[in-house]
């Protein structure tokens, strides 16, 4: 955990601490929170042109105090070279590869503790947000008009929704996050509270735990 | 708390669970 300096209570827990302590999987709402919020948080990072880095696991996944949700530095993984760094050093790996990897941890994340033989039934709209995120769709043809999220805005939600078939961005990825809300204009508020929450109530079970013990 | 209830399913070789299995 990223802890307070004077040995206080942490700052952040990581995603994998999280799901230890509790030893049961994320729920649905917490899942489209932390991809929203950490999607935003690594907007933010390539706007100041930080390397972009793979998630490589949970570990590197930092759910912080007020909600923010960050990918750790150095999140590549031991088994993963270094990606190479173009001019200005700006790192190659590209936006949807980070996508990618976050996608398969948040599923990992809903899905653990269960068996290899079991699976998880999800909401249809965050199967389809993960599946496009991890690029796990299987190209069949009948929707393939991609996802705009360009500046036309969301005329007809609905049709947007059914019409996602590839995810090239972070702002594609918290679009989708804000359309699953009743009020689009409410995610920032929303998804920072669930992830707030989250990271309260991981705390007060580990101080519960701890006088437990 | 925070928490809600899930359904489990068996693992079906076309889900979403097989085919991030496939990438990792």
């Amino acid at each position: 955990a990223a802890g307070g300096e004077d040995g206080g209570p942490p700052d952040a827990l990581s995603l994998e601490e999280i799901l230890r302590l509790y030893n049961q999987p994320i729920n649905e709402e917490q899942a489209w929170a932390v991809c929203y919020q950490c999607c935003g948080s690594l907007r933010a990072a390539d706007a100041r042109r930080r390397p972009r880095r793979r998630a490589a696991s949970a570990a590197h996944i930092r759910v912080w105090r007020d909600g923010t949700v960050t990918l750790a530095p150095g999140a590549g993984g031991a088994e993963e070279p270094p990606p190479a760094t173009g001019k200005l050093g700006y790192s190659q790996c590209t936006e949807t590869e980070v996508i990618e990897s976050l996608g398969i941890i948040i599923y990992k994340a809903l899905d653990y503790g269960l068996k290899e033989n079991e699976e998880r039934e999800l909401s249809p709209p965050l199967e389809q947000l993960i599946d496009h995120m991890a690029n796990t769709v299987e190209a069949d043809g009948s929707n393939d008009e991609g996802y705009e999220a360009a500046d036309e805005g969301m005329e007809d939600e609905d049709e947007d929704r059914r019409k996602v078939s590839a995810i090239r961005s972070y702002r594609d990825v918290m679009k989708l996050c804000a359309a699953h809300l009743p009020t689009e204009s409410e995610a920032p508020n929303h998804y920072q509270a669930v992830c707030r929450a989250l990271f309260a109530e991981t705390m007060e079970l580990h101080t519960f735990l701890t006088k437990i013990k | 708390k925070g928490k809600s209830l899930y359904k489990i399913k068996p693992r079906h070789d076309s889900g979403i669970k097989a085919k991030i299995s496939m990438k990792t």
